[in-house]
């Protein structure tokens, strides 16, 4: 842990009345190499580590007698000041609302589109789930199950992303449906002509959220994966998955640091009850472990 | 001898942060950069030839899969979730059944939504056998059920696939424990891999997963997934190192049945390096 290792660095100069820039600079490296471990992207260690030094530079930790938790201190509250700016309430205006689910393969989609619903149904609110995935097998039946266990409407769809979006769409404004939930198919950004498909569905109806699904263990892609969706298709949210791991969750930090946008829930488990808000500061500590 | 320039810090720092970039880890990377520093390379091409090697030389040349004396030899595959799991064994069954096996596989994953379902359809579609009971069963029942059966008991090859779950959680990873206890008094002698499938997007968390299942199931291999996307699995220099014993076995690059690979040290190594 950052604590350990800062306390271990600073022990070496405990006679000192001062730390110098040298010194500085020498818990800044450990600071860097604590995010990396943590999978935030190498661009945003950096930056964030020249934040940290200047901050380090300019304040009372150059004297403190308890340097190591005073530095792991401005560490700590400079990243959840950061990602204070990641909280915003899940707000939905319009009706239906539609939410568009994207992201990687297998990074939680279809499970956190049930969770959405579940979710709704706690405040009262109807969900419609339809999923617009032509290609994983037993891609409807899973969703099928998972509406059915959160005790909401389904819509079997057929035919292309656009048609499938718009007969959902139409049967929610028909049953006066407050939500409804497109699931797609996981896809990398590599290939940009997958994107066509999203965009599709984005223009065929009002969507009002587009949600990015991201697996909470992802490495060093996660910035790639964050700029091809929020380029081809449009980011309005994120939901960071599998956050009940022990995983860092680095990739956090670098996908909000590009995108700005909110992360609006946090998956917590693989049952529909397992959705929560995100909160800052849980993250700052599990990032500097 | 001649006074040997060094190489400047620039070209150090570069490789480091492609390591880092490729999911290395910051200890490895740095690991590897002192490693080739302390050879003192003249040139770019010594330095590059160094940086070849320090990274072909974590991994095993010798990879290649078990199988039992006699059939059914069974394969588990588990790993966290959504890592490729399902797909991968599907892959695997496609693989040797195009090599004129018989292949059969078991939907042990009783628990996450249409999970059997899936599995059918994947074997369908990889001229497998198939084997599964209700979703809720008890997976160490299907496994017993399963080994059990003449016509998965007929299969050279059987693969059982399991549900996704989370090294962190005890009483899945004993799950999966019992599993493999229940699939070993069943056919004696036949479970001759036990196979992590890692996500090749990954990032550190990859090697704790790796050290936490192979704590609690004696990996035989690693199956990473996922290297269609722009990740890199550099996770693996690490694993290697700490996990001698457990090699790469075999790689996933897309979604069809066809995109599967034995895990090539030299192609990876091209990737990593460039
Ligand atoms: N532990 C845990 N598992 C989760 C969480 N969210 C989803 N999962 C599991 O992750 C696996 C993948 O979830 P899916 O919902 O099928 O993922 P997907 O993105 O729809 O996958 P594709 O459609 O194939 O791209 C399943 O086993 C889920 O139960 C979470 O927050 N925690
Ligand atoms: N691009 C790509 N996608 C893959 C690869 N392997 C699996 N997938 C996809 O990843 C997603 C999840 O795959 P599954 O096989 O369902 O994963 P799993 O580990 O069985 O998931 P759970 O059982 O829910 O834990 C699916 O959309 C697969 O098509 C791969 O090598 N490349
Ligand atoms: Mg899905
Ligand atoms: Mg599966």
């Amino acid at each position: 842990a950052l604590n350990r290792r800062l306390g271990a660095l600073f022990k070496k100069i405990r006679g000192q009345a001062r730390l110098t820039e040298a010194n500085v600079m020498d818990a800044v490296k450990e600071v860097r190499t604590a995010l990396l471990e943590a999978d935030v992207s190498l661009a945003v260690a950096r930056a964030f580590t020249e934040e940290i030094r200047v901050k380090a530079m300019g304040s009372e930790v150059l004297y403190s007698i308890r340097a190591a938790d005073a530095f792991v201190k401005i560490v700590h509250d400079s990243l959840v000041k950061f990602l204070g700016g990641a909280v915003a309430p899940f707000r939905l205006d319009r009706r239906p609302s539609v939410i568009l689910m994207m992201g990687l393969q297998g990074s939680g989609k279809t499970t956190t589109a049930g969770k959405l619903a579940a979710y709704f149904s706690a405040q009262q609110k109807s969900s419609l789930l339809t999923t617009l995935d032509r290609s994983r097998p037993a891609a409807a039946e899973q969703l099928e199950k998972l509406s059915k266990t959160a005790g909401v409407s389904y819509l079997r769809t057929a035919g292309d992303a656009a048609s499938s979006a718009r007969a959902a769409y139409e049967e929610a404004q028909r049953r006066n449906i407050a939500v409804v939930v497109l699931d797609t198919a996981g896809r990398t950004e590599v290939d940009p002509a997958v994107f066509a498909e999203l965009r599709a569905a984005r223009d065929a109806v009002p969507v009002e959220k587009k949600i990015l699904v991201l697996d909470a263990m992802t490495g060093q892609a996660a910035v790639n994966i964050a700029k091809g969706f929020a380029d081809e298709v449009g980011v309005d949210g994120v939901i960071l998955t599998k956050f009940d791991s022990d995983t860092r969750g680095g990739a956090a930090l670098s996908v909000y640091h590009l995108l700005r946008s909110p992360i609006v829930f946090v998956g917590e488990g693989e049952t529909l009850d397992r959705l929560a808000p995100f909160h800052p500061d849980r993250i700052a500590g599990r990032i500097l472990g | 001898g001649a006074f040997q320039p060094e190489l400047p810090e620039e070209v150090y720092a570069e490789l480091e942060d492609r390591l880092i970039l490729a999911d290395a880890g910051p200890a490895t990377a740095a690991g590897i950069i002192e490693s080739i520093q302390s050879k003192k390379p003249a040139t770019v091409e010594t330095l590059r030839g160094h940086f070849r090697s320090a990274i072909r030389e974590r991994f095993s040349n010798s990879a290649a899969p078990i199988f039992a004396l006699a059939p059914p030899t069974v394969w588990f595959v588990f790993g966290t979730n959504g890592a490729g799991k399902t797909t991968t064994a599907a892959k695997i069954a496609s693989f040797y059944k195009s090599q004129g096996s018989t292949v059969g596989l078991v939907a042990a994953d009783t628990f996450r939504a249409a999970a059997i379902d899936q599995l059918r359809v994947l074997a369908g579609r990889a001229g497998s056998e198939f084997y599964a009971m209700e979703e809720g069963a008890h997976p160490s029942a299907v496994i017993f059920d399963a080994l059990s059966d003449k016509t998965i008991r007929s299969c050279n090859l059987v693969i059982v696939d399991t549900a996704g779950r989370l090294h962190t959680k005890t009483s899945l990873m004993e799950e999966l424990a019992k599993m493999t206890k229940s699939c070993e008094k069943t056919a004696p002698g036949a479970l001759t891999e036990r196979l992590l499938v890692l996500d090749g997007t990954a990032g550190q968390n990859a090697l704790v997963q790796a050290k936490t299942f192979h704590a609690s199931l004696q990996l035989t291999g690693l199956i990473v997934t996922k290297l269609d996307a722009s990740a890199k699995a550099g996770f693996l220099l690490a694993i290697r190192q700490d996990l001698p014993g457990v090699p790469v076995k075999w790689v996933g690059v897309g979604e069809t049945l066809e995109d599967i690979a034995p895990f090539d040290p030299d192609a990876f190594v091209d990737g990593l390096v460039g």
